[in-house]
């Protein structure tokens, strides 16, 4: 209760119109994404001890986040080793055809397999330079890790594997090759 | 030197230098372009700043002159299909088509915004159609209805145009619109946070601004005492990374669509990850 009443509260701070607006000062500002990262990191533990009561026989693991998904950087995916991707959606509604984005790094393949081992089409897709250039971003991936989820119930959890492996396996993700070309305005 | 085409229930035309040229639905045919344009910020009087949008001049100057484009096209399983632009400035932007959704989505990348030159600027993005849409547009108001805005009117009383490009800037919370009844048309464009909006100022008719990013140098003397002019990591101005997804559907269907796919841009899946397999 006390974790999720930090958020609360955050998120109380942040109905000042100033914050609203974004006509606070610089330094406030940074205290407001600082008071807001604080306090989503207590939400996350959350989760995290969700899943464990959810599931308590297949993981006691606490469960890692990535924060910088929006620059393409995810550290838990592109250090070459193979993870359980946990989706949850927080929507009345089921999602349909959701299309999921993972930073790996090069020089191994990956494969997607779901809940049942079942494997998913997988794609490789290079991050553009412009995004990999990003002042600030501390990042070993040059590729995202594309598949396809078919459905997410409402307030559903769904789990994926992806597997790493240094060989090229039958059901690899394929790399896409990007056809290039000069424009001008 | 040819055209080419993304394509699925919707279709996306692109010409030979990699521009989005036309949008295809329901065996309609719209001509569309995109483009990131700048005001400058005025350097006397009051200036733009955090609380008010004052440009020196009620015009817009086009970023980028060059562009490089790769496509990439996933044959196999039709997960991705999308156009990477380069821009030769501080823009960049990839544009995707989902083979299962409604819409085509525009991830964009602006800054550090250059201001050696000493002129604070105001970036927008520019979604130009030939959608007839009788200058007006409509606007969220904070997830409350749509609201109609119309070029140069306010309902309430007779307005005298003082400042005719921000005096028809809006808040866009979350989607803006523009539709043509003679078309039976409506694009909206979903924005993944708060920004301004309004009709281009140089084509009021089927065109849709969104300033997307800002580095002013002048306080606007309305209490902040100090620029817009955020450092970033490096010292040199910030860098976005944002979203705008471009829905284009019959009137009818429209809200059908952009009521959820809001909730679904701002409630997005919770992604963790463990190493137990």
């Amino acid at each position: 209760e006390m974790n999720i009443t930090r958020l609360r509260e955050a998120m109380g701070v942040m109905q000042h119109h100033d914050a609203v607006t974004g006509t606070e000062k610089q330094h406030v500002a940074f205290n407001y994404a600082k008071m807001l990262d604080s306090a989503m990191q207590q939400c996350r533990h959350v989760i995290s001890e969700s899943y464990r009561k959810l599931f308590p026989t297949q993981t006691k693991e606490q469960h890692e986040f990535c924060p910088y998904l929006n620059i393409s950087s995810c550290p838990s995916t592109e250090m070459g080793e193979s993870r359980t991707i946990h989706l949850y959606n927080p929507l009345g509604h089921r999602l349909v055809n959701r299309t999921i984005r993972v930073p790996v790094k090069d020089g191994y393949y990956y494969q997607v397999r779901d809940q049942n081992d079942h494997s998913i089409p997988a794609v490789l897709i290079s991050i553009p330079e412009f995004v990999r250039k990003i002042p600030g971003r501390k990042s070993v991936a040059t590729k995202e890790l594309v598949f396809r989820v078919p459905i997410i119930e409402s307030l559903g959890i769904r789990r994926f594997h992806m597997i790493a492996t240094k060989e090229k396996q039958q059901d690899s993700a394929v790399e896409i090759q990007g056809e290039k070309f000069v424009g001008h305005k | 030197g040819q055209r080419f085409q993304l394509k699925d229930g919707l279709i996306i035309e692109f010409d030979s230098n990699g521009k989005i040229a036309t949008m295809i639905r329901n065996n309609q045919s719209i001509s569309i372009s995109n483009e990131f344009r700048l005001f400058h910020g005025a350097d006397i009087g009051r200036h733009s700043g955090a609380y008010i949008f004052r440009p020196s001049e009620q015009k817009t100057f086009p970023v980028t002159e060059k562009m490089e484009a790769t496509l990439y096209v996933d044959q196999k399983f039709g997960i991705v299909q999308e156009v990477h632009q380069q821009f030769d400035s501080f823009v960049g932007q990839i544009i995707r088509l989902d083979k299962q959704g409604d819409y085509v989505e525009f991830d964009f990348v602006v800054g550090p915004i250059p201001v050696d030159d000493l002129i604070g600027k105001e970036i927008i993005t520019r979604y130009s159609t030939n959608l007839a849409n009788d200058e007006t547009f409509f606007t969220d108001s904070n997830g409350r209805q749509m609201l109609r805005r119309r070029w140069n009117y306010r309902p309430s009383w007779k307005y005298e145009i003082e400042e005719p490009v921000s005096g028809n800037y809006y808040p866009v919370n979350s989607r803006i619109a523009i539709r043509d009844d003679r078309k039976s048309l409506q694009m909206t464009i979903m924005t993944d946070r708060s920004q301004g909006g309004s009709l281009s100022p140089e084509q009021i008719n089927g065109s849709v601004d969104l300033m997307v990013h800002r580095r002013l140098l002048h306080d606007d003397y309305f209490g902040v005492d100090e620029p817009l002019n955020e450092p970033g990591v490096d010292g040199h101005g910030l860098v976005i990374r944002g979203r705008h997804l471009l829905l284009l559907d019959t009137l009818e269907k429209a809200a059908e669509k952009h009521r959820p796919l809001a909730q679904e841009m701002f409630m997005e899946p919770i992604i963790s990850f463990t190493s137990s397999m």
